[in-house]
Protein backbone atom coordinates (compact mmCIF):
# COMPACT_ATOMS: atom_id res chain seq x y z
CA UNK A 1 0.00 0.00 0.00
CA UNK A 2 1.54 3.53 -1.17
CA UNK A 3 2.53 6.34 1.21
CA UNK A 4 1.10 9.66 -0.34
CA UNK A 5 3.12 12.37 0.28
CA UNK A 6 1.84 16.02 -0.71
CA UNK A 7 5.13 18.47 -1.44
CA UNK A 8 3.34 21.87 -0.57
CA UNK A 9 4.28 25.40 0.08
CA UNK A 10 2.38 28.37 -0.92
CA UNK A 11 4.68 30.46 -1.34
CA UNK A 12 6.48 29.95 -4.75
CA UNK A 13 9.52 29.11 -6.22
CA UNK A 14 10.52 27.08 -3.63
CA UNK A 15 11.56 23.79 -5.05
CA UNK A 16 8.49 21.75 -4.85
CA UNK A 17 8.74 20.21 -8.12
CA UNK A 18 12.46 20.10 -8.19
CA UNK A 19 11.82 18.01 -4.87
CA UNK A 20 9.14 16.48 -5.96
CA UNK A 21 10.91 15.13 -9.49
CA UNK A 22 14.09 14.06 -8.01
CA UNK A 23 13.07 13.07 -4.64
CA UNK A 24 10.76 10.48 -6.22
CA UNK A 25 13.16 9.88 -9.14
CA UNK A 26 15.74 8.84 -5.77
CA UNK A 27 13.25 6.80 -4.46
CA UNK A 28 12.49 4.56 -7.85
CA UNK A 29 16.13 3.75 -8.98
CA UNK A 30 16.44 1.98 -5.08
CA UNK A 31 13.47 -0.32 -6.74
CA UNK A 32 10.61 1.04 -5.24
CA UNK A 33 7.63 1.44 -7.49
CA UNK A 34 6.67 5.62 -7.48
CA UNK A 35 3.96 7.18 -8.86
CA UNK A 36 4.51 10.84 -9.55
CA UNK A 37 1.25 13.48 -9.62
CA UNK A 38 1.26 16.59 -11.22
CA UNK A 39 -1.02 18.96 -9.31
CA UNK A 40 0.06 21.98 -10.89
CA UNK A 41 -1.01 23.76 -13.84
CA UNK A 42 1.81 25.02 -14.30
CA UNK A 43 2.77 21.05 -15.19
CA UNK A 44 6.43 22.14 -14.64
CA UNK A 45 6.71 18.47 -12.95
CA UNK A 46 5.25 16.73 -16.26
CA UNK A 47 7.67 19.03 -18.52
CA UNK A 48 11.23 18.07 -15.94
CA UNK A 49 10.23 14.29 -16.43
CA UNK A 50 10.62 14.98 -21.12
CA UNK A 51 6.84 14.87 -21.36
CA UNK A 52 5.20 17.98 -23.33
CA UNK A 53 2.34 18.59 -21.30
CA UNK A 54 0.44 20.62 -24.64
CA UNK A 55 0.55 17.35 -26.20
CA UNK A 56 -0.87 15.31 -23.18
CA UNK A 57 -4.25 13.85 -24.47
CA UNK A 58 -5.82 13.16 -21.05
CA UNK A 59 -4.13 14.71 -17.56
CA UNK A 60 -5.81 15.22 -14.49
CA UNK A 61 -7.92 17.56 -14.77
CA UNK A 62 -10.04 14.55 -16.74
CA UNK A 63 -9.11 12.42 -13.71
CA UNK A 64 -10.64 14.89 -10.77
CA UNK A 65 -13.93 14.70 -12.98
CA UNK A 66 -13.90 10.96 -14.31
CA UNK A 67 -11.99 9.16 -11.22
CA UNK A 68 -12.31 5.63 -12.66
CA UNK A 69 -10.45 6.88 -16.02
CA UNK A 70 -6.84 7.64 -14.03
CA UNK A 71 -5.21 4.44 -14.43
CA UNK A 72 -5.20 5.25 -18.47
CA UNK A 73 -3.64 8.71 -17.59
CA UNK A 74 -0.65 7.35 -15.91
CA UNK A 75 2.67 7.29 -18.59
CA UNK A 76 5.78 5.83 -18.22
CA UNK A 77 9.37 7.83 -17.93
CA UNK A 78 13.29 7.13 -18.59
CA UNK A 79 13.11 5.56 -14.86
CA UNK A 80 11.47 1.72 -14.62
CA UNK A 81 9.63 2.14 -11.26
CA UNK A 82 8.83 5.52 -11.89
CA UNK A 83 5.50 6.91 -13.36
CA UNK A 84 3.64 10.17 -13.96
CA UNK A 85 -0.16 11.10 -13.76
CA UNK A 86 0.78 14.03 -15.67
CA UNK A 87 -1.02 17.66 -15.76
CA UNK A 88 -2.24 20.14 -18.28
CA UNK A 89 -2.73 23.74 -18.46
CA UNK A 90 -6.38 23.51 -18.72
CA UNK A 91 -6.34 22.28 -14.88
CA UNK A 92 -6.34 26.20 -14.09
CA UNK A 93 -9.79 25.92 -14.91
CA UNK A 94 -10.80 22.79 -12.22
CA UNK A 95 -10.34 25.63 -9.70
CA UNK A 96 -13.40 27.01 -10.60
CA UNK A 97 -15.14 24.16 -11.80
CA UNK A 98 -14.59 22.29 -8.76
CA UNK A 99 -16.00 25.29 -6.30
CA UNK A 100 -19.52 24.00 -7.07
CA UNK A 101 -19.18 19.83 -7.08
CA UNK A 102 -19.69 17.92 -4.44
CA UNK A 103 -16.96 16.58 -2.33
CA UNK A 104 -14.86 19.49 -4.05
CA UNK A 105 -12.10 18.66 -1.38
CA UNK A 106 -11.95 14.98 -1.88
CA UNK A 107 -11.64 14.21 -5.94
CA UNK A 108 -8.21 13.96 -5.93
CA UNK A 109 -8.62 11.37 -2.93
CA UNK A 110 -11.12 9.48 -4.85
CA UNK A 111 -8.77 9.12 -7.85
CA UNK A 112 -5.50 8.10 -5.98
CA UNK A 113 -7.40 6.12 -3.11
CA UNK A 114 -8.01 2.88 -5.72
CA UNK A 115 -3.96 3.14 -6.94
CA UNK A 116 -2.68 2.83 -3.54
CA UNK A 117 -2.15 -1.19 -4.13
CA UNK A 118 -0.06 -0.99 -7.28
CA UNK A 119 3.17 1.88 -6.15
CA UNK A 120 5.05 2.17 -2.65
CA UNK A 121 5.18 5.89 -2.76
CA UNK A 122 3.32 8.52 -4.48
CA UNK A 123 4.23 11.78 -4.15
CA UNK A 124 1.90 14.83 -5.25
CA UNK A 125 3.45 18.36 -6.56
CA UNK A 126 1.54 21.38 -5.37
CA UNK A 127 1.04 24.43 -7.04
CA UNK A 128 2.20 27.71 -5.37
CA UNK A 129 -1.41 28.88 -3.53
CA UNK A 130 -3.78 27.51 -0.78
CA UNK A 131 -6.71 26.88 -2.79
CA UNK A 132 -8.92 23.96 -3.62
CA UNK A 133 -6.42 22.34 -5.72
CA UNK A 134 -3.94 22.35 -3.00
CA UNK A 135 -6.87 21.69 -0.36
CA UNK A 136 -7.38 18.46 -2.97
CA UNK A 137 -3.98 17.13 -2.65
CA UNK A 138 -4.02 17.95 1.35
CA UNK A 139 -7.05 15.27 1.63
CA UNK A 140 -5.63 13.28 -0.60
CA UNK A 141 -2.25 12.19 1.41
CA UNK A 142 -1.27 11.00 4.75
CA UNK A 143 1.60 13.79 4.96
CA UNK A 144 2.88 16.96 3.91
CA UNK A 145 6.87 17.19 3.27
CA UNK A 146 7.24 21.42 2.87
CA UNK A 147 10.65 22.44 1.01
CA UNK A 148 11.44 26.26 2.23
CA UNK A 149 13.92 28.45 0.81
CA UNK A 150 16.07 29.82 3.61
CA UNK A 151 14.95 33.75 2.89
CA UNK A 152 12.92 36.03 4.73
CA UNK A 153 9.61 35.71 2.96
CA UNK A 154 9.84 31.82 3.83
CA UNK A 155 9.64 32.46 7.34
CA UNK A 156 6.20 34.85 6.82
CA UNK A 157 4.49 32.36 4.80
CA UNK A 158 5.14 29.46 7.61
CA UNK A 159 2.28 30.44 9.97
CA UNK A 160 -0.18 30.22 6.94
CA UNK A 161 0.86 27.47 5.60
CA UNK A 162 0.82 25.71 9.20
CA UNK A 163 -2.26 26.81 10.10
CA UNK A 164 -4.32 25.73 6.66
CA UNK A 165 -2.40 22.13 7.68
CA UNK A 166 -4.04 22.30 11.44
CA UNK A 167 -8.06 23.41 9.09
CA UNK A 168 -7.41 20.49 6.77
CA UNK A 169 -6.24 17.85 9.82
CA UNK A 170 -9.35 19.39 11.23
CA UNK A 171 -12.29 19.45 8.79
CA UNK A 172 -10.63 17.41 5.99
CA UNK A 173 -7.89 14.55 6.67
CA UNK A 174 -7.38 13.42 10.38
CA UNK A 175 -4.63 11.61 9.67
CA UNK A 176 -2.40 13.86 7.74
CA UNK A 177 0.92 14.93 9.56
CA UNK A 178 3.78 17.03 9.05
CA UNK A 179 6.27 14.68 7.41
CA UNK A 180 9.06 16.93 7.31
CA UNK A 181 10.62 20.32 6.45
CA UNK A 182 13.23 20.66 3.71
CA UNK A 183 15.59 23.55 3.61
CA UNK A 184 16.14 24.17 -0.16
CA UNK A 185 18.46 26.30 -2.52
CA UNK A 186 21.12 26.92 0.44
CA UNK A 187 24.35 28.72 -0.16
CA UNK A 188 26.75 28.63 3.32
CA UNK A 189 28.35 31.85 1.66
CA UNK A 190 25.14 33.77 2.89
CA UNK A 191 24.51 35.11 6.26
CA UNK A 192 20.68 35.36 5.55
CA UNK A 193 21.01 31.57 4.36
CA UNK A 194 22.78 30.54 7.57
CA UNK A 195 20.18 33.05 9.67
CA UNK A 196 16.91 31.90 8.50
CA UNK A 197 17.80 28.30 8.73
CA UNK A 198 18.72 29.04 12.40
CA UNK A 199 15.81 30.25 12.89
CA UNK A 200 13.77 27.51 11.34
CA UNK A 201 15.27 24.65 13.17
CA UNK A 202 14.77 26.62 16.66
CA UNK A 203 11.36 26.45 15.86
CA UNK A 204 10.83 22.95 13.97
CA UNK A 205 13.41 20.69 15.64
CA UNK A 206 13.63 17.67 14.66
CA UNK A 207 11.12 17.89 12.02
CA UNK A 208 14.09 19.63 9.57
CA UNK A 209 15.57 17.05 7.72
CA UNK A 210 19.18 17.01 8.00
CA UNK A 211 19.96 16.70 4.47
CA UNK A 212 19.91 20.05 3.28
CA UNK A 213 19.77 20.98 -0.83
CA UNK A 214 22.07 23.46 -1.85
CA UNK A 215 22.09 25.63 -4.48
CA UNK A 216 23.44 23.95 -7.63
CA UNK A 217 22.70 25.13 -10.87
CA UNK A 218 22.58 20.93 -12.25
CA UNK A 219 19.13 21.04 -10.80
CA UNK A 220 18.31 23.71 -12.81
CA UNK A 221 19.60 22.72 -15.78
CA UNK A 222 18.24 19.08 -15.46
CA UNK A 223 14.52 19.72 -16.77
CA UNK A 224 15.65 21.71 -19.72
CA UNK A 225 16.96 17.60 -20.67
CA UNK A 226 13.84 16.37 -19.62
CA UNK A 227 15.27 14.11 -17.03
CA UNK A 228 15.71 14.14 -13.07
CA UNK A 229 19.39 15.36 -12.17
CA UNK A 230 20.46 12.06 -11.48
CA UNK A 231 20.23 10.84 -15.22
CA UNK A 232 21.56 14.67 -16.09
CA UNK A 233 24.80 14.55 -14.10
CA UNK A 234 24.69 11.70 -11.17
CA UNK A 235 27.87 13.15 -9.78
CA UNK A 236 26.33 16.93 -8.84
CA UNK A 237 25.78 18.08 -5.39
CA UNK A 238 22.27 18.25 -6.46
CA UNK A 239 21.84 14.62 -7.24
CA UNK A 240 23.95 13.65 -3.88
CA UNK A 241 21.75 15.77 -1.98
CA UNK A 242 18.23 14.47 -3.27
CA UNK A 243 19.73 10.70 -2.64
CA UNK A 244 20.67 11.20 0.77
CA UNK A 245 16.97 12.57 1.14
CA UNK A 246 15.66 9.59 -0.31
CA UNK A 247 17.22 7.74 2.58
CA UNK A 248 15.97 10.04 5.38
CA UNK A 249 12.55 9.66 3.59
CA UNK A 250 12.54 6.10 3.51
CA UNK A 251 14.03 5.46 7.02
CA UNK A 252 11.30 8.36 8.14
CA UNK B 1 -4.34 60.36 -13.53
CA UNK B 2 -2.47 57.24 -12.73
CA UNK B 3 -0.93 54.94 -14.46
CA UNK B 4 -1.96 51.20 -13.24
CA UNK B 5 0.54 48.52 -13.62
CA UNK B 6 -0.23 45.08 -12.54
CA UNK B 7 3.23 43.01 -11.76
CA UNK B 8 2.04 39.35 -12.76
CA UNK B 9 3.60 35.80 -13.57
CA UNK B 10 2.10 32.46 -12.81
CA UNK B 11 5.32 31.21 -12.00
CA UNK B 12 6.34 31.17 -7.94
CA UNK B 13 9.53 32.86 -6.43
CA UNK B 14 10.29 35.21 -10.35
CA UNK B 15 10.47 38.09 -8.49
CA UNK B 16 7.09 39.95 -8.38
CA UNK B 17 6.61 41.36 -4.99
CA UNK B 18 11.14 42.19 -4.83
CA UNK B 19 9.96 44.43 -7.98
CA UNK B 20 6.38 45.77 -6.88
CA UNK B 21 8.43 47.02 -3.83
CA UNK B 22 11.56 48.62 -4.99
CA UNK B 23 10.20 49.84 -8.48
CA UNK B 24 7.62 51.77 -6.35
CA UNK B 25 10.00 53.10 -3.94
CA UNK B 26 12.67 54.01 -6.73
CA UNK B 27 9.67 56.08 -8.74
CA UNK B 28 8.40 57.42 -5.42
CA UNK B 29 11.74 59.11 -4.38
CA UNK B 30 11.81 60.50 -7.66
CA UNK B 31 8.78 62.82 -6.43
CA UNK B 32 5.87 60.86 -8.22
CA UNK B 33 3.27 59.43 -5.85
CA UNK B 34 3.21 55.93 -5.95
CA UNK B 35 0.45 53.49 -4.25
CA UNK B 36 1.80 49.81 -3.93
CA UNK B 37 -1.70 47.66 -4.17
CA UNK B 38 -0.84 43.86 -2.27
CA UNK B 39 -2.85 41.33 -3.82
CA UNK B 40 -1.01 38.43 -2.61
CA UNK B 41 -2.72 37.00 0.41
CA UNK B 42 0.95 35.87 1.35
CA UNK B 43 1.05 39.54 1.97
CA UNK B 44 4.85 39.71 1.08
CA UNK B 45 4.76 43.30 0.11
CA UNK B 46 3.27 44.28 3.04
CA UNK B 47 5.92 43.25 5.60
CA UNK B 48 8.28 44.47 2.84
CA UNK B 49 7.61 47.76 3.46
CA UNK B 50 7.87 47.29 7.58
CA UNK B 51 3.82 46.65 7.93
CA UNK B 52 2.85 43.63 9.83
CA UNK B 53 0.19 42.10 8.43
CA UNK B 54 -1.19 40.11 10.73
CA UNK B 55 -1.81 43.46 12.42
CA UNK B 56 -3.63 45.25 10.05
CA UNK B 57 -7.06 46.02 10.83
CA UNK B 58 -8.54 46.69 7.63
CA UNK B 59 -7.04 45.65 4.03
CA UNK B 60 -7.62 44.33 0.65
CA UNK B 61 -9.97 41.92 1.55
CA UNK B 62 -12.59 44.49 2.53
CA UNK B 63 -11.57 46.94 0.20
CA UNK B 64 -12.78 44.31 -2.25
CA UNK B 65 -16.12 43.31 -0.62
CA UNK B 66 -16.73 47.23 0.25
CA UNK B 67 -14.97 49.28 -2.31
CA UNK B 68 -16.00 52.68 -1.31
CA UNK B 69 -14.07 52.15 2.25
CA UNK B 70 -10.66 51.55 0.62
CA UNK B 71 -9.51 55.20 1.01
CA UNK B 72 -9.24 54.51 4.51
CA UNK B 73 -7.00 51.69 4.51
CA UNK B 74 -4.37 53.25 2.81
CA UNK B 75 -1.25 53.20 4.65
CA UNK B 76 2.02 55.84 4.71
CA UNK B 77 5.82 53.69 4.34
CA UNK B 78 8.72 55.50 5.31
CA UNK B 79 8.50 56.85 2.01
CA UNK B 80 6.89 60.24 1.99
CA UNK B 81 5.19 59.62 -1.77
CA UNK B 82 4.93 56.07 -1.19
CA UNK B 83 1.45 54.34 -0.07
CA UNK B 84 0.40 50.80 0.56
CA UNK B 85 -2.82 49.08 0.18
CA UNK B 86 -2.06 46.30 2.56
CA UNK B 87 -2.52 42.09 2.10
CA UNK B 88 -4.04 40.25 4.74
CA UNK B 89 -4.27 36.32 4.45
CA UNK B 90 -7.94 36.15 4.85
CA UNK B 91 -7.59 37.18 1.32
CA UNK B 92 -7.21 33.24 0.41
CA UNK B 93 -11.16 33.04 1.42
CA UNK B 94 -11.38 35.81 -1.42
CA UNK B 95 -10.46 33.34 -3.94
CA UNK B 96 -13.81 31.31 -3.14
CA UNK B 97 -16.19 33.92 -1.98
CA UNK B 98 -15.90 36.47 -4.97
CA UNK B 99 -17.17 33.56 -7.52
CA UNK B 100 -20.47 33.85 -7.12
CA UNK B 101 -20.35 37.76 -6.61
CA UNK B 102 -21.78 39.64 -9.74
CA UNK B 103 -18.68 41.36 -11.49
CA UNK B 104 -16.37 39.07 -9.87
CA UNK B 105 -13.13 40.06 -11.62
CA UNK B 106 -14.02 44.11 -11.73
CA UNK B 107 -13.87 44.25 -7.58
CA UNK B 108 -10.45 45.67 -7.57
CA UNK B 109 -11.29 47.97 -10.51
CA UNK B 110 -14.30 49.52 -8.48
CA UNK B 111 -11.29 50.15 -5.66
CA UNK B 112 -8.85 51.73 -7.82
CA UNK B 113 -10.58 53.87 -10.15
CA UNK B 114 -12.18 56.23 -8.17
CA UNK B 115 -8.36 56.38 -6.69
CA UNK B 116 -6.68 56.87 -10.01
CA UNK B 117 -6.65 60.80 -9.10
CA UNK B 118 -4.83 61.06 -6.17
CA UNK B 119 -1.30 59.23 -7.62
CA UNK B 120 0.66 59.53 -10.57
CA UNK B 121 1.31 55.66 -10.81
CA UNK B 122 -0.63 52.55 -8.94
CA UNK B 123 1.26 49.15 -8.67
CA UNK B 124 -0.29 45.84 -7.78
CA UNK B 125 1.85 42.49 -6.63
CA UNK B 126 -0.23 39.51 -7.87
CA UNK B 127 -0.12 36.32 -6.18
CA UNK B 128 1.47 33.56 -7.85
CA UNK B 129 -1.62 31.84 -9.76
CA UNK B 130 -3.99 32.74 -12.86
CA UNK B 131 -6.84 32.52 -10.36
CA UNK B 132 -9.51 35.06 -9.60
CA UNK B 133 -7.25 37.34 -7.23
CA UNK B 134 -4.74 37.67 -10.52
CA UNK B 135 -7.80 38.29 -13.06
CA UNK B 136 -8.81 41.11 -10.50
CA UNK B 137 -5.45 42.46 -11.29
CA UNK B 138 -5.22 41.93 -14.62
CA UNK B 139 -8.69 43.41 -15.23
CA UNK B 140 -7.75 46.47 -13.00
CA UNK B 141 -4.53 47.40 -15.20
CA UNK B 142 -3.56 49.37 -18.01
CA UNK B 143 -0.16 47.83 -18.34
CA UNK B 144 1.49 44.61 -17.04
CA UNK B 145 5.41 44.12 -16.26
CA UNK B 146 6.05 40.43 -16.24
CA UNK B 147 9.13 39.34 -13.70
CA UNK B 148 10.51 36.67 -15.18
CA UNK B 149 13.53 34.33 -13.99
CA UNK B 150 16.19 33.08 -16.10
CA UNK B 151 15.59 29.38 -15.64
CA UNK B 152 13.94 26.52 -17.82
CA UNK B 153 10.56 26.58 -16.05
CA UNK B 154 10.43 30.46 -16.81
CA UNK B 155 10.35 29.59 -20.61
CA UNK B 156 7.20 26.56 -19.80
CA UNK B 157 5.13 29.41 -18.25
CA UNK B 158 5.13 31.76 -20.80
CA UNK B 159 2.83 31.01 -23.03
CA UNK B 160 0.34 30.44 -20.97
CA UNK B 161 0.55 33.48 -19.35
CA UNK B 162 0.64 34.82 -22.61
CA UNK B 163 -3.09 33.25 -23.47
CA UNK B 164 -4.23 34.57 -19.92
CA UNK B 165 -3.26 37.98 -21.49
CA UNK B 166 -4.57 37.82 -24.75
CA UNK B 167 -7.98 36.17 -22.64
CA UNK B 168 -8.36 39.03 -20.22
CA UNK B 169 -7.88 41.65 -23.86
CA UNK B 170 -10.64 40.02 -25.31
CA UNK B 171 -12.82 39.58 -22.58
CA UNK B 172 -12.44 41.86 -19.00
CA UNK B 173 -9.85 44.90 -20.28
CA UNK B 174 -9.25 45.22 -24.31
CA UNK B 175 -6.62 48.18 -22.99
CA UNK B 176 -4.47 45.93 -21.37
CA UNK B 177 -1.17 46.12 -22.71
CA UNK B 178 2.20 44.01 -21.81
CA UNK B 179 4.34 47.06 -20.95
CA UNK B 180 7.34 44.82 -20.71
CA UNK B 181 9.71 41.33 -19.49
CA UNK B 182 11.59 42.15 -16.60
CA UNK B 183 14.68 39.45 -16.40
CA UNK B 184 15.39 39.39 -12.59
CA UNK B 185 18.19 37.35 -10.55
CA UNK B 186 20.33 36.94 -13.16
CA UNK B 187 23.54 35.63 -13.38
CA UNK B 188 25.99 36.22 -15.90
CA UNK B 189 28.25 33.26 -14.92
CA UNK B 190 25.81 30.78 -15.34
CA UNK B 191 25.32 28.99 -19.20
CA UNK B 192 21.79 28.74 -18.01
CA UNK B 193 21.34 32.32 -17.24
CA UNK B 194 22.65 33.36 -20.68
CA UNK B 195 20.87 31.01 -22.71
CA UNK B 196 17.42 31.30 -21.41
CA UNK B 197 17.89 35.27 -21.48
CA UNK B 198 19.08 34.59 -25.21
CA UNK B 199 15.80 33.15 -25.70
CA UNK B 200 13.67 35.70 -24.56
CA UNK B 201 15.62 38.88 -26.16
CA UNK B 202 15.14 36.47 -29.48
CA UNK B 203 11.13 35.68 -28.65
CA UNK B 204 10.40 39.44 -27.19
CA UNK B 205 12.90 41.76 -28.47
CA UNK B 206 12.06 45.10 -27.87
CA UNK B 207 10.09 44.35 -24.68
CA UNK B 208 12.50 43.00 -22.52
CA UNK B 209 13.69 46.10 -20.34
CA UNK B 210 17.20 47.09 -20.93
CA UNK B 211 17.66 46.70 -17.24
CA UNK B 212 18.50 43.30 -15.84
CA UNK B 213 17.98 42.61 -12.36
CA UNK B 214 21.15 40.60 -10.86
CA UNK B 215 21.07 38.34 -8.15
CA UNK B 216 21.92 40.34 -5.14
CA UNK B 217 22.05 39.21 -1.15
CA UNK B 218 21.01 42.43 -0.23
CA UNK B 219 17.20 42.50 -2.01
CA UNK B 220 16.94 39.15 0.01
CA UNK B 221 18.17 40.92 3.34
CA UNK B 222 15.93 44.35 2.74
CA UNK B 223 12.75 42.75 3.61
CA UNK B 224 13.91 41.42 6.59
CA UNK B 225 14.44 44.97 8.12
CA UNK B 226 10.89 46.30 6.40
CA UNK B 227 12.48 48.54 3.81
CA UNK B 228 13.15 48.91 0.27
CA UNK B 229 16.55 48.01 -0.75
CA UNK B 230 17.53 51.93 -1.21
CA UNK B 231 17.08 52.82 2.38
CA UNK B 232 18.82 49.02 3.16
CA UNK B 233 22.11 49.87 1.06
CA UNK B 234 21.21 52.48 -1.80
CA UNK B 235 24.69 51.57 -2.97
CA UNK B 236 24.42 48.15 -3.99
CA UNK B 237 23.87 46.58 -7.01
CA UNK B 238 20.24 45.81 -6.50
CA UNK B 239 19.37 49.31 -5.66
CA UNK B 240 21.35 50.65 -8.63
CA UNK B 241 19.29 47.86 -10.71
CA UNK B 242 15.72 49.29 -9.71
CA UNK B 243 16.68 53.01 -9.78
CA UNK B 244 18.06 52.23 -13.38
CA UNK B 245 14.73 49.68 -14.12
CA UNK B 246 12.44 53.06 -13.12
CA UNK B 247 14.19 55.31 -15.07
CA UNK B 248 13.26 53.32 -18.06
CA UNK B 249 9.90 52.19 -17.02
CA UNK B 250 8.95 55.83 -16.14
CA UNK B 251 10.57 57.15 -20.14
CA UNK B 252 8.46 53.76 -21.61
N1 LIG C 1 18.78 23.65 -5.18
C1 LIG C 1 18.61 24.37 -6.29
N2 LIG C 1 19.67 25.00 -6.84
C2 LIG C 1 19.51 25.77 -7.93
N3 LIG C 1 18.33 26.00 -8.55
C3 LIG C 1 17.25 25.39 -8.05
C4 LIG C 1 17.31 24.55 -6.90
N4 LIG C 1 16.06 24.10 -6.64
C5 LIG C 1 15.26 24.63 -7.58
N5 LIG C 1 15.98 25.39 -8.45
C6 LIG C 1 15.45 26.20 -9.55
O1 LIG C 1 14.74 27.28 -8.94
C7 LIG C 1 13.49 27.50 -9.61
C8 LIG C 1 12.35 27.27 -8.62
O2 LIG C 1 12.27 25.90 -8.27
P1 LIG C 1 10.91 25.08 -8.48
O3 LIG C 1 10.29 25.46 -9.76
O4 LIG C 1 11.20 23.65 -8.24
O5 LIG C 1 10.05 25.69 -7.26
P2 LIG C 1 8.48 25.52 -7.01
O6 LIG C 1 8.28 25.73 -5.57
O7 LIG C 1 8.02 24.25 -7.61
O8 LIG C 1 7.89 26.76 -7.85
P3 LIG C 1 6.31 27.08 -8.05
O9 LIG C 1 5.93 27.77 -6.77
O10 LIG C 1 6.25 27.98 -9.26
O11 LIG C 1 5.62 25.77 -8.26
C9 LIG C 1 13.47 26.56 -10.79
O12 LIG C 1 13.90 27.25 -11.92
C10 LIG C 1 14.46 25.46 -10.41
O13 LIG C 1 15.09 24.90 -11.54
N1 LIG D 1 17.61 39.83 -7.71
C1 LIG D 1 17.52 39.08 -6.60
N2 LIG D 1 18.64 38.61 -6.02
C2 LIG D 1 18.58 37.82 -4.93
N3 LIG D 1 17.43 37.44 -4.33
C3 LIG D 1 16.28 37.87 -4.86
C4 LIG D 1 16.25 38.72 -6.02
N4 LIG D 1 14.95 38.99 -6.31
C5 LIG D 1 14.21 38.34 -5.39
N5 LIG D 1 15.00 37.68 -4.51
C6 LIG D 1 14.57 36.79 -3.42
O1 LIG D 1 14.04 35.61 -4.05
C7 LIG D 1 12.83 35.21 -3.41
C8 LIG D 1 11.69 35.27 -4.44
O2 LIG D 1 11.41 36.61 -4.79
P1 LIG D 1 9.94 37.22 -4.61
O3 LIG D 1 9.34 36.76 -3.35
O4 LIG D 1 10.02 38.67 -4.86
O5 LIG D 1 9.22 36.51 -5.85
P2 LIG D 1 7.65 36.45 -6.13
O6 LIG D 1 7.51 36.21 -7.58
O7 LIG D 1 7.00 37.62 -5.56
O8 LIG D 1 7.22 35.12 -5.31
P3 LIG D 1 5.70 34.58 -5.16
O9 LIG D 1 5.46 33.84 -6.45
O10 LIG D 1 5.74 33.68 -3.96
O11 LIG D 1 4.83 35.77 -4.97
C9 LIG D 1 12.64 36.15 -2.23
O12 LIG D 1 13.13 35.53 -1.09
C10 LIG D 1 13.47 37.38 -2.59
O13 LIG D 1 13.96 38.03 -1.46
MG1 LIG E 1 6.40 23.95 -8.93
MG1 LIG F 1 5.31 37.70 -4.28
Amino acid sequence: MAQITALANQKGGVGKTTTAVNLAASIAIDEKKVLLVDLDPQANATSALGVDHQAVEASLYEALLEPEKARGMILPTEIECLSLLPSHMNLVGAQVELVNLPEREFRLRQVLDPLRKDWDHILIDCPPSLGLLTLNGLSAADGVLVPMQTEFFALEGLSQLLNTIELVQQNLNPLLKLRGILLTMYDNRLRLSKNVREEIETYFGKRVYQTIIQRNVKLGEAPSHGKPVLLYDAGCTGAQNYIALAEEFLHD
